[in-house]
C-alpha cells in the first residue's frame, strides 16, 4: 500500500509502489526526484528520402522516444549486504537496482535483449534518467577517458548549427561519464557506464544512455548489412550490464566519480580452484 | 612475452574505428571477438603459472585454477558444483579496494573466510528471473553468493567458501523478504 523504501545508511531510495520505478532518492534528509525508466526508438527504415538507422547512422523515426515501463513487474530483496529492486519491463528487458552497504552510488543492473523485431522495425534501447535539476541545457561527457567535454544542446562551439536531428545530433560518446550540474542548488547528477555508449541530456535534468539497438535496414555508409547481430542461436544478442548513478554536491562529485570510473573499469580478477579440505585444515 | 603478445595484438587490431564503433561487419565482429578470446586465454595461462606458486595449508587443490568466463549471465560451473571452492581476488589498481563479488551457488548456506580464517558477512541473493531464463544460459541455480573484499593495490587476498548443510533455510514468500538469518 505504501511506496517501498531501500537504501543504507548513507542514501535511501524511493520506488513507486504503482509503477515499481524509480521515483526519488534520499541524501542527508533531503529528497531528490529522479525517475529511471527504459524508453525505445524506432529506427528509420530508409524507404524514402530520409536514411536508414544502421551501424554508423543513429537516425530514429521520431524525437519522441516512447516509454517501456507501462507493465513493469517487481519484486524486493533485502539482506545484510545489499539491498535490491528487481524489474521486469518485458520479457526481453530487466534490471536490477543495489544500493550496497556502505556506499553512496545507485547500481543499475540491466539486460536487454533479444530485441524483437517480428513487427519488423528496428529498435533502439535507452535508459533515461529524469531529474528535476535545472541544468539549463548544458551536459558533460568524457572524451574516452580524457578531458571532460562541455556538451550544450542544440548547438557547436565553432560553427553555427543547423540542428536537422534534434535527437542524434546531441548524442554524443561516453566512456567514461555523463553528468549534469545545477549550479543554484549545488547539485550534480553522474552517471558512469561500464562500457562505451551513446549518451545525451535531451532535456533539462534528462540524461539517456542508449543500451542496446537492433535495426532491419543498413545504413549504406559502408557496413553493407543490417545491424541485427543474431547470435548463435539465431534470435539476437542479450546484452547485460551496469550504470552507476551518483548524486551529490558538484565539488564531491569529481572525487567521487573519478575513483568509481576507475573501479568500474579495472574490476579485480576472480580465479577459483576446487579444493579439498578438512575443517582442521581450515583452521 | 610469447604469450603476452596474443592479447597485444589482437588489442592493436581493434584499435580499428570499426571495432570502436561497431560499424564492423557481423562476421568480423565474430573474429574479433575470437582474437581477444585467444589473447585472453593465453594471459590467463601465465597468471595460472604464479598462481602455480601457492600454497593452500594441507588443502589439495584439483585440476588447477579454473576462470569463470560465464559470470556474465551468472553461471559458473566452479562454485555451482564444488562444495569447497578457493577464490583468489587480484586488483589491478594501485590502490587499496573495497569490492563486492558475486557468483552463483548451488547450495542454500555458505560460510565464507577470509586470508585469516575469520568467517566474513556475506548474502545469498535470488537471481533475477530474466536471468535465470536466459537463452543459452548453462545453469540450473537461482542463487548468488555476495560478499565484500578487501584487496591491497597490485596485491590478491584468498577467501575459502565452503557450504554448510545443517542449515534450515527461511523465505517468507508473503514478504518477499529473503533472509538467512
Amino acid at each position: 500500500e505504501h511506496d517501498v523504501t531501500l537504501g543504507n545508511e548513507l542514501l535511501q531510495v524511493i520506488i513507486d509502489r504503482n509503477s515499481g520505478l524509480l521515483k526519488a532518492m534520499v541524501l542527508e534528509n533531503e529528497t531528490y526526484n529522479i525517475r529511471q525508466s527504459f524508453y525505445w526508438y524506432e529506427g528509420q527504415p530508409g524507404f524514402g528520402r530520409e536514411k536508414a538507422s544502421g551501424a554508423y547512422a543513429f537516425n530514429p523515426i521520431s524525437n519522441r522516444a516512447l516509454d517501456l515501463s507501462g507493465n513493469t513487474t517487481f519484486r524486493i530483496v533485502k539482506g545484510d549486504i545489499v539491498e535490491e529492486l528487481q524489474q521486469t519491463f518485458t520479457p526481453w528487458l530487466s534490471q536490477v537496482i543495489r544500493i550496497y552497504k556502505g556506499v553512496k552510488h545507485l547500481e543499475f543492473e540491466w539486460v536487454v535483449g533479444p530485441i524483437p523485431v517480428g513487427d519488423w522495425r528496428g529498435k533502439e534501447i535507452v535508459s533515461r534518467f529524469e531529474s528535476d535539476l535545472e541544468s539549463n541545457g548544458t551536459f558533460y561527457t568524457d572524451s574516452n577517458g580524457r578531458e571532460t567535454m562541455q556538451r550544450i544542446r542544440n548547438f557547436r562551439p565553432t560553427w553555427s548549427l543547423n540542428v536537422s536531428e534534434p535527437v542524434s545530433g546531441n548524442y554524443y560518446p561516453v566512456t567514461a561519464w555523463i553528468y549534469i550540474k545545477d549550479p543554484l542548488r549545488n547539485l550534480q547528477l553522474t552517471i558512469l557506464p561500464d562500457r562505451a555508449e551513446g549518451a545525451t541530456s535531451l532535456y533539462d535534468g534528462v540524461l539517456e544512455l542508449m543500451v542496446h539497438r537492433r535495426l532491419l535496414y543498413d545504413d549504406v555508409y559502408g557496413v553493407s548489412e543490417p545491424l541485427n547481430e543474431r547470435g548463435i542461436d539465431g534470435k539476437g544478442l542479450v546484452v547485460r550490464g551496469k550504470h552507476y548513478l551518483l548524486l551529490g554536491s558538484i565539488d564531491g562529485a569529481v572525487l567521487e566519480m573519478k575513483d568509481l570510473a576507475q573501479r568500474a573499469l579495472m574490476k579485480p580478477v576472480i580465479t577459483f580452484f576446487q579444493a579439498n579440505f578438512t575443517d582442521n585444515d581450515v583452521e | 612475452n610469447d604469450d603476452i603478445i596474443f592479447l597485444k595484438r589482437a588489442v592493436a587490431v581493434l584499435q580499428h574505428h570499426d571495432a570502436i564503433t561497431g560499424t564492423e561487419q557481423e562476421h568480423v565482429a565474430k573474429d574479433y571477438i575470437k582474437q581477444l578470446y585467444f589473447g585472453i586465454e593465453k594471459c590467463q595461462e601465465i597468471i595460472g603459472e604464479s598462481l602455480k606458486t601457492l600454497q593452500f595449508g594441507n588443502a589439495s587443490v584439483d585440476g588447477g585454477y579454473k576462470y569463470c568466463e560465464n559470470l556474465n549471465e551468472s553461471s559458473c560451473y566452479v562454485t555451482e558444483y564444488n562444495e569447497k571452492v578457493i577464490a583468489v581476488i587480484y586488483n589491478p589498481l594501485g590502490k587499496t579496494v573495497k569490492h563486492y563479488v558475486r557468483f552463483p551457488v548451488y547450495g542454500q548456506m555458505y560460510q565464507v573466510l577470509n586470508e585469516k580464517g575469520t568467517s566474513i558477512q556475506h548474502q545469498i541473493d535470488p537471481i533475477p528471473l530474466p536471468v535465470q531464463n536466459l537463452p543459452g544460459r548453462k545453469s540450473n541455480t537461482w542463487r548468488e553468493l555476495l560478499f565484500q573484499t578487501e584487496l591491497p593495490p597490485l596485491g590478491f587476498n584468498t577467501y575459502i567458501i565452503r557450504e554448510i548443510h545443517d542449515y534450515v533455510p527461511v523465505v517468507d514468500h508473503n514478504s518477499g523478504i529473503f533472509s538467512q538469518t
